[in-house]
C-alpha cells in the first residue's frame, strides 16, 4: 500500500522517515492480524494473546524510531564542528547499525530495497573504521573517574597488568602463603598414601 | 599512562573535554560535577577494602556504615541539588547500589508524591533526617509486573477507623524491596483496599514495621533478609509477611483517593495516579541504561586498545585487538548506543518533570503517553544494555570475568532493570496498548500529538483497517 520512499542511507532524517515508516508499518500488521485472531471467533483477550508477538515487535519498532529521531534531534544542538561531525558520525552508525539488525523488516515493509540492504551493511563497515581513531576518546568524554569504574581493565592510565596482579594479590586467600585447609585436609590425605 | 593510550588520545580529532561539556549540559556542570567528585574521591572516611573480597555480612555493614556517611558527608557539605546528590553518590558507590537505594530513591518520592499536605507535614521531616527509614513493598512473593494480581488486602474497620493489612497466603508475602529485610523501620505497602464491603483496587499504606529505638520487629510484622542474589550484594532484600497489623487511618496516602472516617470511598481524578511513582523510576530507567552501557563500553575499549594478540600480518607485532574489525563490530555500535540512550535519557527526565508539572495543574491529558513512552523506552533500552554490558564482558576476554574488571558488577547490578518496575515485555505489550488506541483514532481522523504523531502522517501511506 506504501509508496516505496526514497531513502538515503546516508542522510540521517531520512533514516528517521524510514524508521518512522516500520513501526508504523509493523503497528497496522498488529492490528492487522489482531483483527483477523478477533475473526477466529476468538474474544478480545485471546485475540489480544495471539497477537502479543507482533504487539511486542511493534512497541519495539516505536521505541527504535524515538531513540533514532531524538539522537538526529540532538544533533542540531550541538555548534561546536569537530563534536558535530563525530556525533554525526555515530548517530549515522546507530541508524544504519540498526537497519542491519532488522533489515527483514524495511525490506518486508518496502522501505529498503535488496541493493539498499547491502549498501547498509558495506557504509556500517566502513564507519567503524571512522569511529576508530576516535575510539577511546569517545569513551573518555563520559568522564567517568576510575573510583566509579572500578576497574582495573579499564583504568585511565591504561596500566592494566600491573594493578591486576596487585589487585590478585590482595586477595583474602593470599594472606598466608599456605592455607590453613592444607593442614586440616591434604596434608592428613597425603601422609596416609 | 600506558603509550597505547597516549597515541589513542592524541589521534581524536574532536576536544574530549567539549564532548563532556555536552554530555553534563555545559561547561559549569562539568566543572561542578568534578568539584564533588573530589570531595568523595580525597575523603578518607569514605574509603574501604574492596567489596569483593569480604563477606556479604561484612559487605552489608560497609554498605549501612557508607549509606550512614554520605548523609552526614551530604549535609556537612550542604550538597541539596537533587542531580549533585547523584553525582557524590555515585562516585561513592561505584556501580553499586546502597542498602537506603529505596528510602531515597522510592519511599520518600512517594511520599513527596501521593500525602496531602497534612501527612506531608508529619512523615517527610523524619524521613529526611533518617528517623523514619523506608523502603517501597510492592512486589510480592507470587505477583509482580501485574499489580492488580497482588493480593495484600488493607480492610477499613470504620469502628476504630484503621486499616488491617494482612497478607492472606504465602504468595501475598511482600518479596525483594531494597532495604526490606534488615534496614528499613518502615514501608510503603501497596495493598487491595476493602471499604464497606468492597475491593477499591490497589492503594498506597505507609506502615511501621520496626520498633522505632530498638529496630525490633513489631507484633504482627514477619521481616527478614531474602538471602543472596545474582547481585546486589550490599542490598538486605527482604520479604514482609503482615498478620492483621492495624494502622490509623491516616496512614492510607490519599492525596488523590480517600477515605473518609465513616469508610466511604472518594475516588481518584485518574487511577494511573498511584503508579506515578513506577513511572518516574522507569523514566529515570532508561538513563541508567545510557550510564551502564557508557561504563562497559568505557572498560572494554580502553582495554582492547591495550591488550595486544596474534598478528594481522606474519611476522608483525601483536597489533591491538581494537584493530581487528570484529572487535570494532562488538563494541562501536555498542558505544553509538551508549550515546544514544544518553540523549533519550535526558529527553525522558525533561519530559517526565514536564508532564508531571502539568498534572500538579490539573492537566492529566500527556499522562497516558508519559506512562507508554516510559514503560516502552524502560524496557527497549535495558534489554539493549543488558545485552551490552555482556558483550563489552566478553570481548575482554578471560580478564572479563574477573571481578577486577567491574564488568561483572556492572552487569549484576544493571540487569536487574529487566524485570522490575514492570517486566520488560509486559512493559511492551502496555506500550502496544497505547500504539493501537493511537493507531484506532488516527484511522478516526483524530489528530494525535507526542511521538504517535507519525501514525497521522503515515496513514496515508498506510491503507487504515478496522481494529
Amino acid at each position: 500500500a506504501s509508496q516505496p520512499m526514497v531513502v538515503d542511507i546516508n542522510d540521517i532524517s531520512s533514516l528517521v522517515e524510514a524508521y518512522q515508516l516500520r513501526a508504523a508499518n509493523l503497528v497496522e500488521a498488529a492490528a492487522r492480524n489482531y483483527r483477523m485472531e478477533l475473526g477466529r471467533r476468538k474474544n478480545k483477550e485471546e485475540a489480544w494473546n495471539s497477537t502479543s508477538i507482533d504487539l511486542v515487535r511493534a512497541s519495539g519498532a516505536h521505541c527504535h524510531y524515538v531513540v533514532v529521531k531524538l539522537f538526529a534531534a540532538k544533533l542540531s544542538e550541538i555548534t561546536d564542528t569537530a563534536i558535530h561531525d563525530v556525533l554525526s558520525t555515530l548517530c549515522l552508525m546507530y541508524a544504519l547499525y540498526g537497519i542491519s539488525k532488522n533489515s527483514g523488516d524495511f525490506l518486508h515493509a518496502g522501505i529498503l530495497n535488496d541493493l539498499q540492504i547491502s549498501h547498509v551493511h558495506q557504509r556500517v563497515k566502513e564507519l567503524l573504521a571512522m569511529i576508530r581513531p576516535n575510539a577511546v576518546a569517545l569513551v573518555d568524554a563520559f568522564d567517568y573517574p576510575d573510583a566509579v569504574l572500578a576497574s582495573v581493565l579499564g583504568r585511565y592510565d591504561g596500566n592494566v597488568y600491573e594493578h591486576m596482579f596487585e589487585w590478585a594479590k590482595r586477595s583474602p586467600l593470599n594472606k598466608t602463603e599456605v592455607h590453613q585447609s592444607f593442614y586440616k585436609y591434604l596434608k592428613p590425605l597425603q601422609s596416609k598414601l | 599512562m600506558n603509550p597505547e593510550l597516549r597515541k589513542e588520545r592524541e589521534s581524536a580529532s574532536f576536544l574530549t573535554e567539549g564532548l563532556t561539556h555536552i554530555l553534563d549540559g555545559g561547561a559549569e556542570k562539568t566543572r561542578r560535577r568534578r568539584e564533588i567528585e573530589a570531595l568523595v574521591l580525597n575523603d578518607p572516611e569514605l574509603q574501604h577494602e574492596d567489596l569483593n573480597f569480604l563477606s556479604r555480612s561484612e559487605r552489608y555493614d560497609v554498605a549501612v556504615k557508607k549509606s550512614a556517611l554520605m548523609v552526614r558527608k551530604i549535609r556537612e557539605h550542604a550538597i541539596s541539588n537533587p542531580e549533585e546528590i547523584m553525582w557524590f553518590k555515585r562516585i561513592c558507590l561505584e556501580s553499586r547500589v546502597e542498602p537506603l537505594n529505596l528510602h531515597f530513591g522510592m519511599f520518600i518520592p512517594t511520599l513527596e508524591n501521593q500525602c496531602t499536605s497534612e501527612q506531608k507535614e508529619k512523615w517527610l521531616h523524619p524521613c529526611y533526617t533518617q528517623q523514619i527509614i523506608g523502603t517501597y513493598a510492592q512486589t510480592e512473593l507470587g505477583h509482580g509486573s501485574f499489580i492488580r494480581g497482588l493480593e495484600t488486602t488493607a480492610t477499613y474497620d470504620p469502628s476504630t477507623q484503621e486499616f488491617v493489612l494482612n497478607s492472606p497466603t504465602v504468595t501475598s508475602i511482600k518479596w525483594w524491596p531494597g532495604g526490606l529485610g534488615k534496614t528499613s523501620n518502615h514501608a510503603i505497602v501497596l495493598a487491595q483496599l476493602y471499604t464497606q464491603g468492597q475491593c477499591k483496587g490497589l492503594h498506597a499504606f505507609i506502615v511501621p514495621i520496626r520498633r522505632m529505638g530498638t529496630h525490633e520487629p513489631l507484633p504482627g510484622v514477619v521481616v527478614g533478609d531474602i538471602g543472596p542474589k545474582f547481585g546486589y550484594d550490599e542490598v538486605d532484600n527482604g520479604y514482609l509477611k503482615l498478620e492483621n497489623v492495624r494502622v490509623p487511618r491516616e496512614n492510607m496516602l490519599m492525596r488523590y483517593a480517600k477515605v473518609m472516617p465513616d469508610g466511604t470511598y472518594m475516588k481518584p481524578p485518574s487511577d494511573k495516579l498511584t503508579y506515578g511513582t513506577m513511572v518516574f523510576i522507569r523514566s529515570m530507567i532508561v538513563g541508567d541504561s545510557a550510564r551502564a552501557l557508557s561504563q562497559a563500553c568505557t572498560i572494554a575499549i580502553r582495554y582492547s586498545a591495550v591488550r595486544h594478540q596474534s598478528e594481522l600480518k606474519p611476522g608483525d607485532p601483536e597489533p591491538q585487538i581494537l584493530d581487528y574489525q570484529t572487535q570494532q563490530y562488538k563494541l562501536f555500535p555498542l558505544l553509538v548506543t551508549a550515546y544514544a540512550f544518553r540523549f533519550v535519557g535526558n529527553f525522558m527526565r525533561e519530559t517526565y518533570h514536564r508532564i508531571t508539572g502539568d498534572m500538579n495543574d490539573g492537566d492529566y491529558s500527556q499522562l497516558p503517553e508519559l506512562h507508554a513512552l516510559s514503560a516502552g523506552l524502560k524496557a527497549f533500552t535495558s534489554w539493549v544494555a543488558s545485552a551490552g554490558i555482556e558483550e563489552c564482558r566478553m570481548a575482554c576476554g578471560g580478564h572479563g570475568y574477573s571481578r577486577s574488571s567491574g564488568l561483572p558488577d556492572i552487569y549484576v547490578t544493571f540487569s536487574p532493570s529487566c524485570t522490575y518496575e514492570g517486566e520488560n515485555t509486559v512493559m511492551m505489550l502496555q506500550t502496544a496498548r497505547y500504539l493501537f488506541k493511537s493507531y484506532t483514532q488516527a484511522k478516526s481522523g483524530q489528530k494525535l500529538v507526542g511521538t504517535v504523531s507519525y501514525l497521522n502522517d503515515l496513514c496515508s501511506h498506510i491503507q487504515p483497517q478496522q481494529v
